[in-house]
Parts: structure tokens; C-alpha cells; sequence
């Protein structure tokens, strides 16, 4: 199966890894 | 007018999910003491409607966060 690397964990006071394209 | 949505208008998209990525994330333990940080990520990787939705409507929360444990046990 596929890999489950989403939804990216949000960390506070961590830049959040999430939606990098825009 | 509501301040956070004010807060939010300058900042860039990246900016802005962060902010509301941080005002949720203390939210969530309330309704699900696990996977805060999973369940912020995932109501934070939609458009922005949505965490600002559980932001403006507590109410909504505990339903949005079922909807995405749900998920995310699929």
C-alpha cells in the first residue's frame, strides 16, 4: 500500500511542513 | 470585524496556515488528547475556510475532528 505521510503534523512554533507549493 | 481574519488578510498563504495552525492546536486536545498534532495539520491543510470555520464555531470542532480521526484511521 501506500505510504501515509499526510497530513503533514503541525508543531508550534515549527514552520509547518503542509502545502509547499504554494 | 473579526480579528483574526484581519490578522490574517496581509500575511502570506504559508503565514497564514501557520497562524491558524497555532490558534488551533491547543483546541484540539479537548476533543482528541491524541494525534493533536495530525489533526491540526489536516484541518490546516485545507483551504482556509475550514480551521477558520472551527476557529469561529467551537461547536464544529469536536465534528471536525472526528471527521479527520476518522480519516485518518482509514
Amino acid at each position: 500500500g501506500s505510504s501515509i505521510s499526510w497530513p503533514p503534523e503541525f508543531h508550534p512554533g515549527v514552520p509547518w511542513k503542509g502545502l509547499q507549493n504554494i | 470585524q473579526d480579528p483574526l481574519t484581519t490578522t490574517l488578510a496581509p500575511a502570506s498563504p504559508q503565514e497564514q496556515k501557520q497562524m491558524l495552525g497555532e490558534q488551533l492546536f491547543p483546541l484540539i486536545p479537548a476533543v482528541h488528547p491524541t494525534l493533536t498534532g495530525k489533526i491540526t495539520g489536516m484541518l490546516t491543510d485545507t483551504d482556509n475556510s475550514e480551521p477558520l470555520c472551527v476557529l469561529e464555531t467551537p461547536v464544529s470542532l469536536a465534528s471536525k475532528a472526528d471527521e479527520a480521526v476518522t480519516a485518518l484511521q482509514e
